[in-house]
Protein backbone atom coordinates (compact mmCIF):
# COMPACT_ATOMS: atom_id res chain seq x y z
CA UNK A 1 0.00 0.00 0.00
CA UNK A 2 0.90 3.70 -0.51
CA UNK A 3 2.26 5.15 2.39
CA UNK A 4 1.52 9.12 3.29
CA UNK A 5 3.19 8.92 6.47
CA UNK A 6 4.37 12.35 7.05
CA UNK A 7 1.99 14.40 4.01
CA UNK A 8 0.53 17.00 4.73
CA UNK A 9 -2.57 18.69 3.75
CA UNK A 10 -2.35 22.23 3.42
CA UNK A 11 -4.95 24.77 2.71
CA UNK A 12 -3.81 27.63 1.00
CA UNK A 13 -5.40 31.22 0.79
CA UNK A 14 -4.81 33.58 -2.55
CA UNK A 15 -5.95 36.71 -1.72
CA UNK A 16 -5.07 37.90 -5.40
CA UNK A 17 -5.45 36.65 -8.91
CA UNK A 18 -1.18 37.04 -8.73
CA UNK A 19 -1.38 34.76 -6.12
CA UNK A 20 -3.56 32.31 -7.90
CA UNK A 21 -1.32 32.42 -10.89
CA UNK A 22 1.81 31.67 -8.42
CA UNK A 23 0.48 28.73 -6.72
CA UNK A 24 -0.92 27.83 -10.05
CA UNK A 25 2.94 27.63 -11.16
CA UNK A 26 3.65 24.68 -8.06
CA UNK A 27 1.07 22.43 -10.05
CA UNK A 28 3.52 22.18 -13.08
CA UNK A 29 6.21 21.81 -10.69
CA UNK A 30 6.32 17.76 -10.81
CA UNK A 31 9.42 16.65 -9.10
CA UNK A 32 7.20 17.81 -6.22
CA UNK A 33 4.61 15.15 -6.55
CA UNK A 34 1.36 17.57 -5.27
CA UNK A 35 -1.74 16.25 -5.28
CA UNK A 36 -4.10 19.24 -5.80
CA UNK A 37 -7.45 18.34 -3.79
CA UNK A 38 -8.73 21.72 -4.67
CA UNK A 39 -7.09 23.34 -7.42
CA UNK A 40 -6.40 26.68 -7.76
CA UNK A 41 -9.75 28.89 -8.98
CA UNK A 42 -9.66 32.79 -7.96
CA UNK A 43 -8.75 34.99 -5.31
CA UNK A 44 -10.92 33.51 -1.78
CA UNK A 45 -11.51 30.46 -2.92
CA UNK A 46 -9.39 27.99 -1.04
CA UNK A 47 -6.85 25.94 -2.30
CA UNK A 48 -5.95 22.55 -0.99
CA UNK A 49 -2.94 20.52 -1.43
CA UNK A 50 -1.95 17.24 -0.17
CA UNK A 51 2.29 17.65 -0.04
CA UNK A 52 4.40 14.63 0.29
CA UNK A 53 6.93 14.54 3.50
CA UNK A 54 10.15 15.56 0.93
CA UNK A 55 8.11 18.42 -0.48
CA UNK A 56 6.79 19.95 2.45
CA UNK A 57 9.46 22.46 3.19
CA UNK A 58 10.22 23.65 -0.22
CA UNK A 59 6.70 24.46 -0.45
CA UNK A 60 6.14 26.30 2.56
CA UNK A 61 8.93 28.39 1.78
CA UNK A 62 7.26 28.94 -1.84
CA UNK A 63 4.32 30.53 -0.11
CA UNK A 64 6.23 32.12 2.14
CA UNK A 65 8.29 33.95 -0.10
CA UNK A 66 5.55 35.34 -2.40
CA UNK A 67 3.13 36.65 1.14
CA UNK A 68 0.65 33.83 0.74
CA UNK A 69 -0.96 32.73 3.41
CA UNK A 70 -1.71 28.78 4.49
CA UNK A 71 -2.80 26.95 7.07
CA UNK A 72 -2.36 22.84 7.88
CA UNK A 73 -5.79 21.25 7.07
CA UNK A 74 -4.20 17.96 7.80
CA UNK A 75 -1.04 17.19 9.65
CA UNK A 76 -0.68 13.50 8.78
CA UNK A 77 -2.52 11.98 6.29
CA UNK A 78 -1.62 8.33 6.89
CA UNK A 79 -3.00 8.93 10.59
CA UNK A 80 -5.99 9.74 9.30
CA UNK A 81 -5.89 6.50 6.85
CA UNK A 82 -5.26 4.57 9.76
CA UNK A 83 -7.79 5.63 12.12
CA UNK A 84 -10.23 5.08 9.14
CA UNK A 85 -9.22 1.26 8.43
CA UNK A 86 -9.18 0.80 12.09
CA UNK A 87 -13.32 1.99 11.97
CA UNK A 88 -13.69 -0.22 9.13
CA UNK A 89 -12.30 -3.35 10.73
CA UNK A 90 -13.77 -2.67 13.56
CA UNK A 91 -17.01 -2.97 11.94
CA UNK A 92 -16.13 -5.72 9.87
CA UNK A 93 -15.34 -7.63 13.42
CA UNK A 94 -18.37 -7.08 14.76
CA UNK A 95 -19.73 -7.94 12.05
CA UNK A 96 -18.63 -11.13 11.53
CA UNK A 97 -19.03 -12.12 15.44
CA UNK B 1 -30.26 -4.56 3.55
CA UNK B 2 -31.71 -3.14 7.00
CA UNK B 3 -28.35 -4.58 8.60
CA UNK B 4 -26.33 -3.04 6.25
CA UNK B 5 -24.03 -0.37 7.99
CA UNK B 6 -24.76 2.94 6.26
CA UNK B 7 -22.43 4.57 8.78
CA UNK B 8 -18.99 2.79 7.68
CA UNK B 9 -16.97 2.76 4.28
CA UNK B 10 -17.53 -0.24 2.49
CA UNK B 11 -15.15 -2.43 0.07
CA UNK B 12 -16.46 -2.91 -4.05
CA UNK B 13 -17.49 -6.18 -2.91
CA UNK B 14 -20.28 -5.47 0.00
CA UNK B 15 -21.37 -2.34 -1.97
CA UNK B 16 -22.03 -5.16 -4.55
CA UNK B 17 -23.21 -7.89 -2.23
CA UNK B 18 -26.14 -4.74 -1.17
CA UNK B 19 -27.08 -4.40 -4.46
CA UNK B 20 -28.01 -7.68 -5.04
CA UNK B 21 -29.77 -7.86 -1.89
CA UNK B 22 -31.59 -4.91 -2.70
CA UNK B 23 -32.61 -6.12 -5.93
CA UNK B 24 -33.59 -9.98 -4.11
CA UNK B 25 -35.72 -7.79 -1.40
CA UNK B 26 -37.43 -5.22 -4.08
CA UNK B 27 -37.77 -7.29 -7.26
CA UNK B 28 -40.73 -5.39 -8.39
CA UNK B 29 -38.95 -2.26 -7.57
CA UNK B 30 -35.47 -2.60 -8.34
CA UNK B 31 -33.77 -4.23 -10.61
CA UNK B 32 -29.48 -4.19 -11.88
CA UNK B 33 -28.41 -3.54 -15.32
CA UNK B 34 -24.92 -4.41 -16.39
CA UNK B 35 -24.11 -1.68 -18.81
CA UNK B 36 -20.11 -3.11 -19.08
CA UNK B 37 -17.17 -4.21 -17.87
CA UNK B 38 -14.29 -2.13 -16.74
CA UNK B 39 -10.27 -1.60 -17.85
CA UNK B 40 -9.98 -4.28 -15.37
CA UNK B 41 -12.36 -6.46 -16.23
CA UNK B 42 -14.83 -5.45 -13.35
CA UNK B 43 -18.50 -5.06 -14.42
CA UNK B 44 -20.08 -1.82 -14.29
CA UNK B 45 -23.76 -2.04 -12.56
CA UNK B 46 -26.22 0.47 -12.79
CA UNK B 47 -29.64 0.17 -10.08
CA UNK B 48 -32.66 0.52 -11.89
CA UNK B 49 -36.29 1.97 -9.86
CA UNK B 50 -38.79 1.60 -12.17
CA UNK B 51 -42.81 1.05 -11.14
CA UNK B 52 -43.27 -0.04 -14.99
CA UNK B 53 -44.16 1.43 -18.33
CA UNK B 54 -41.55 1.39 -21.53
CA UNK B 55 -38.82 3.71 -21.82
CA UNK B 56 -40.48 5.75 -19.54
CA UNK B 57 -38.63 9.45 -18.84
CA UNK B 58 -35.65 8.91 -16.64
CA UNK B 59 -33.58 10.50 -14.19
CA UNK B 60 -29.76 9.34 -14.26
CA UNK B 61 -27.49 9.72 -10.55
CA UNK B 62 -24.37 8.48 -10.67
CA UNK B 63 -22.04 8.38 -7.88
CA UNK B 64 -17.83 7.96 -7.28
CA UNK B 65 -16.31 8.56 -10.37
CA UNK B 66 -13.31 9.90 -8.57
CA UNK B 67 -12.57 7.00 -6.46
CA UNK B 68 -11.37 8.59 -3.72
CA UNK B 69 -14.33 10.84 -3.46
CA UNK B 70 -15.81 7.86 -0.43
CA UNK B 71 -18.53 9.99 0.56
CA UNK B 72 -20.13 9.94 -2.50
CA UNK B 73 -20.01 5.96 -3.13
CA UNK B 74 -21.02 5.53 0.81
CA UNK B 75 -24.04 8.54 -0.33
CA UNK B 76 -24.95 6.40 -3.33
CA UNK B 77 -25.28 2.93 -1.26
CA UNK B 78 -28.13 5.43 1.42
CA UNK B 79 -29.61 6.86 -1.33
CA UNK B 80 -30.79 3.29 -2.83
CA UNK B 81 -31.97 2.43 0.19
CA UNK B 82 -34.03 5.32 0.92
CA UNK B 83 -35.64 5.30 -2.52
CA UNK B 84 -36.89 1.74 -1.33
CA UNK B 85 -37.96 2.96 2.04
CA UNK B 86 -39.67 5.76 0.59
CA UNK B 87 -41.45 4.47 -2.22
CA UNK B 88 -45.29 4.11 -1.47
CA UNK B 89 -44.62 6.31 1.65
CA UNK B 90 -43.63 9.40 0.84
CA UNK B 91 -45.88 11.48 -1.34
CA UNK B 92 -43.00 13.31 -3.43
CA UNK B 93 -40.72 9.75 -4.01
CA UNK B 94 -44.00 7.88 -5.05
CA UNK B 95 -45.28 10.24 -7.55
CA UNK B 96 -41.76 10.82 -9.15
CA UNK B 97 -41.63 6.43 -9.18
CA UNK B 98 -44.82 6.67 -10.78
CA UNK B 99 -43.71 8.86 -13.60
CA UNK B 100 -40.63 8.52 -13.93
CA UNK B 101 -37.61 5.34 -13.79
CA UNK B 102 -34.46 6.45 -11.38
CA UNK B 103 -31.12 4.82 -12.88
CA UNK B 104 -28.13 5.27 -9.66
CA UNK B 105 -24.81 4.14 -10.56
CA UNK B 106 -23.07 3.69 -6.99
CA UNK B 107 -19.48 3.10 -8.34
CA UNK B 108 -18.98 4.62 -11.68
CA UNK B 109 -14.97 3.97 -11.09
CA UNK B 110 -14.86 0.51 -9.67
CA UNK B 111 -11.45 -0.21 -10.77
CA UNK B 112 -10.12 2.89 -8.83
CA UNK B 113 -12.31 2.29 -6.08
CA UNK B 114 -10.56 -1.47 -5.66
CA UNK B 115 -7.31 0.52 -5.97
CA UNK B 116 -8.50 2.69 -3.10
CA UNK B 117 -9.25 0.13 -1.04
CA UNK B 118 -6.17 -2.03 -1.37
CA UNK B 119 -3.41 0.43 -2.47
CA UNK B 120 -3.36 3.94 -2.71
CA UNK B 121 -6.67 5.40 -0.76
CA UNK B 122 -5.40 8.72 -2.89
CA UNK B 123 -5.87 7.32 -6.18
CA UNK B 124 -8.46 9.39 -8.32
CA UNK B 125 -8.41 7.74 -11.95
CA UNK B 126 -9.27 5.14 -14.11
CA UNK B 127 -6.70 2.41 -13.80
CA UNK B 128 -6.11 2.15 -17.70
CA UNK B 129 -2.68 1.91 -19.50
CA UNK B 130 -1.84 4.79 -21.98
CA UNK B 131 0.96 3.46 -24.46
CA UNK B 132 3.94 4.96 -23.83
CA UNK B 133 4.08 5.97 -20.53
CA UNK B 134 4.43 4.51 -17.18
CA UNK B 135 1.99 6.96 -15.64
CA UNK B 136 -1.91 4.84 -15.52
CA UNK B 137 -5.41 6.09 -15.62
CA UNK B 138 -7.87 8.80 -17.21
CA UNK B 139 -9.42 11.18 -14.85
CA UNK B 140 -13.14 10.05 -16.15
CA UNK B 141 -14.52 13.30 -15.56
CA UNK B 142 -12.20 14.99 -18.44
CA UNK B 143 -12.70 12.09 -20.78
CA UNK B 144 -16.14 13.02 -22.36
CA UNK B 145 -16.56 14.53 -25.77
CA UNK B 146 -17.47 17.74 -25.05
CA UNK B 147 -14.67 20.34 -25.35
CA UNK B 148 -12.51 17.14 -24.83
CA UNK B 149 -8.88 18.18 -24.68
CA UNK B 150 -9.48 22.22 -24.71
CA UNK B 151 -8.40 23.82 -21.35
CA UNK B 152 -9.08 22.81 -18.25
CA UNK B 153 -7.96 19.49 -18.47
CA UNK B 154 -4.17 17.81 -18.96
CA UNK B 155 -2.36 15.96 -21.87
CA UNK B 156 0.24 15.01 -19.71
CA UNK B 157 -0.98 11.08 -19.01
CA UNK B 158 0.91 11.61 -15.25
CA UNK B 159 -1.40 14.10 -14.02
CA UNK B 160 -4.52 13.59 -12.21
CA UNK B 161 -6.59 15.74 -14.95
CA UNK B 162 -5.37 13.74 -17.54
CA UNK B 163 -7.93 13.53 -20.29
CA UNK B 164 -7.34 10.49 -22.00
CA UNK B 165 -6.31 10.12 -25.80
CA UNK B 166 -9.43 10.29 -27.12
CA UNK B 167 -12.66 11.05 -25.86
CA UNK B 168 -14.51 8.01 -24.01
CA UNK B 169 -12.00 6.59 -24.71
CA UNK B 170 -12.12 5.07 -20.93
CA UNK B 171 -14.55 2.18 -21.01
CA UNK B 172 -15.78 3.13 -17.77
CA UNK B 173 -17.44 6.50 -19.37
CA UNK B 174 -18.11 5.05 -22.87
CA UNK B 175 -20.43 2.59 -20.99
CA UNK B 176 -22.61 5.14 -19.94
CA UNK B 177 -22.84 7.27 -23.16
CA UNK B 178 -23.82 4.20 -24.86
CA UNK B 179 -26.43 3.50 -22.15
CA UNK B 180 -27.39 7.50 -22.40
CA UNK B 181 -27.65 7.54 -26.06
CA UNK B 182 -29.63 3.72 -26.43
CA UNK B 183 -32.33 4.86 -24.07
CA UNK B 184 -32.81 7.91 -24.94
CA UNK B 185 -35.10 9.50 -22.80
CA UNK B 186 -32.80 10.52 -20.23
CA UNK B 187 -34.45 13.82 -18.65
CA UNK B 188 -31.92 14.58 -15.80
CA UNK B 189 -28.38 13.50 -15.29
CA UNK B 190 -27.00 14.50 -11.59
CA UNK B 191 -22.91 13.43 -11.10
CA UNK B 192 -21.94 13.54 -7.96
CA UNK B 193 -18.57 14.29 -6.16
CA UNK B 194 -16.85 15.26 -3.19
CA UNK B 195 -15.97 17.78 -1.53
CA UNK B 196 -16.51 21.45 -1.43
CA UNK B 197 -20.15 21.84 -1.23
CA UNK B 198 -20.62 22.83 -4.50
CA UNK B 199 -23.68 22.54 -7.35
CA UNK B 200 -22.84 23.24 -10.80
CA UNK B 201 -24.59 23.11 -14.02
CA UNK B 202 -22.67 23.73 -17.58
CA UNK B 203 -20.55 25.06 -18.87
CA UNK B 204 -17.43 24.29 -17.72
CA UNK B 205 -15.60 24.23 -21.27
CA UNK B 206 -16.89 27.38 -22.27
CA UNK B 207 -17.79 30.68 -20.30
CA UNK B 208 -20.87 31.19 -23.48
CA UNK B 209 -23.67 30.26 -20.81
CA UNK B 210 -25.81 27.59 -21.39
CA UNK B 211 -28.97 28.03 -22.66
CA UNK B 212 -31.21 26.83 -20.01
CA UNK B 213 -28.75 29.11 -16.94
CA UNK B 214 -31.59 30.73 -15.96
CA UNK B 215 -33.99 28.08 -15.40
CA UNK B 216 -30.71 25.47 -13.71
CA UNK B 217 -29.64 28.53 -11.74
CA UNK B 218 -32.99 28.77 -10.18
CA UNK B 219 -33.63 24.98 -9.15
CA UNK B 220 -29.97 25.22 -8.43
CA UNK B 221 -30.73 27.82 -5.69
CA UNK B 222 -33.97 25.84 -4.70
CA UNK B 223 -32.05 22.68 -4.36
CA UNK B 224 -29.17 23.76 -2.20
CA UNK B 225 -31.73 25.65 0.30
CA UNK B 226 -33.67 22.45 0.71
CA UNK B 227 -30.37 20.92 1.25
CA UNK B 228 -29.38 23.60 3.84
CA UNK B 229 -32.32 23.30 5.55
CA UNK B 230 -31.55 20.06 7.44
CA UNK B 231 -28.15 21.11 8.54
CA UNK B 232 -26.82 24.42 7.47
CA UNK B 233 -24.53 23.27 5.29
CA UNK B 234 -23.70 25.95 2.66
CA UNK B 235 -23.06 25.19 -0.86
CA UNK B 236 -22.22 27.60 -3.60
CA UNK B 237 -23.99 27.06 -6.98
CA UNK B 238 -23.68 28.30 -10.64
CA UNK B 239 -22.41 27.26 -13.64
CA UNK B 240 -18.85 24.95 -13.37
CA UNK B 241 -16.75 27.75 -15.23
CA UNK B 242 -17.74 30.42 -13.28
CA UNK B 243 -17.83 28.80 -9.83
CA UNK B 244 -14.65 26.61 -9.59
CA UNK B 245 -12.54 26.62 -13.06
CA UNK B 246 -12.47 26.11 -16.57
CA UNK B 247 -12.91 22.26 -17.02
CA UNK B 248 -12.86 20.28 -20.69
CA UNK B 249 -14.69 17.06 -21.43
CA UNK B 250 -16.63 16.90 -18.38
CA UNK B 251 -19.64 14.59 -17.68
CA UNK B 252 -22.69 17.21 -17.48
CA UNK B 253 -21.69 19.29 -20.17
CA UNK B 254 -21.53 16.01 -22.34
CA UNK B 255 -25.21 15.24 -21.07
CA UNK B 256 -25.97 19.04 -21.69
CA UNK B 257 -25.10 18.79 -25.26
CA UNK B 258 -27.05 15.59 -25.79
CA UNK B 259 -30.40 17.53 -24.83
CA UNK B 260 -30.43 16.46 -21.43
CA UNK B 261 -31.07 19.78 -19.74
CA UNK B 262 -31.35 19.02 -16.10
CA UNK B 263 -27.74 18.31 -15.97
CA UNK B 264 -26.43 18.69 -13.03
CA UNK B 265 -22.78 18.32 -10.63
CA UNK B 266 -22.77 18.03 -6.87
CA UNK B 267 -20.01 18.37 -4.37
CA UNK B 268 -20.69 16.86 -1.41
CA UNK B 269 -19.58 18.08 2.22
CA UNK B 270 -16.31 18.71 3.76
CA UNK B 271 -15.83 21.40 7.16
CA UNK B 272 -12.42 22.17 5.23
CA UNK B 273 -11.07 19.90 7.73
CA UNK B 274 -10.99 16.65 6.09
CA UNK B 275 -11.70 16.64 2.35
CA UNK B 276 -11.20 12.73 1.10
CA UNK B 277 -11.23 11.88 4.02
CA UNK B 278 -14.42 12.72 5.76
CA UNK B 279 -14.77 10.40 9.02
CA UNK B 280 -17.89 8.09 8.10
CA UNK B 281 -19.57 9.68 11.16
CA UNK B 282 -20.27 12.26 8.69
CA UNK B 283 -21.80 9.69 5.91
CA UNK B 284 -25.79 9.83 7.00
CA UNK B 285 -25.96 13.54 7.50
CA UNK B 286 -24.14 14.28 3.83
CA UNK B 287 -26.68 11.52 2.12
CA UNK B 288 -29.33 12.77 3.85
CA UNK B 289 -28.86 16.38 2.95
CA UNK B 290 -27.75 16.23 -0.30
CA UNK B 291 -31.48 13.63 -0.50
CA UNK B 292 -33.22 16.72 0.00
CA UNK B 293 -31.35 18.62 -2.77
CA UNK B 294 -31.73 15.59 -5.15
CA UNK B 295 -35.57 15.56 -4.74
CA UNK B 296 -36.26 19.07 -5.61
CA UNK B 297 -34.04 18.46 -8.86
CA UNK B 298 -36.10 15.38 -9.42
CA UNK B 299 -39.48 16.91 -8.55
CA UNK B 300 -38.74 20.11 -11.10
CA UNK B 301 -37.98 17.77 -13.22
CA UNK B 302 -41.30 15.38 -13.24
CA UNK B 303 -43.41 18.67 -13.14
CA UNK B 304 -41.29 20.45 -15.78
CA UNK B 305 -41.91 17.78 -18.44
CA UNK B 306 -40.23 19.07 -21.63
Amino acid sequence: SEDFVGHQVLRISAANEAQVQKVAELQDLEHLQLDFWRGPARPGSPIDVRVPFPSIQAVKIFLEAHGIGYEIMIEDVQTLLDEEQEQMSAFRARATS
Amino acid sequence: TDTFNYATYHTLEEIYDFIDQLVAEHPQLVSKIQIGNTYEGRPIYVLKFSTGGNNRPAIWIDTGIHSREWVTQASGVWFAKKITEDYGQDPTVTSILDNLDVFLEIVTNPDGFAFTHSQNRMWRKTRSRTSGSFCIGVDPNRNWDAGFGKAGASSNPCSDTYHGKTANSEVEVKSIVDFVKNHGNIKAFISIHSYSQLLLYPYGYTSEPAPDQKELHQVAKSAVTALASLYGTKYQYGSIIDTIYQASGSTVDWTYNQGIKYSFTFELRDTGRYGFLLPASQIIPTAQETWLALLTIMEHTQTHPY
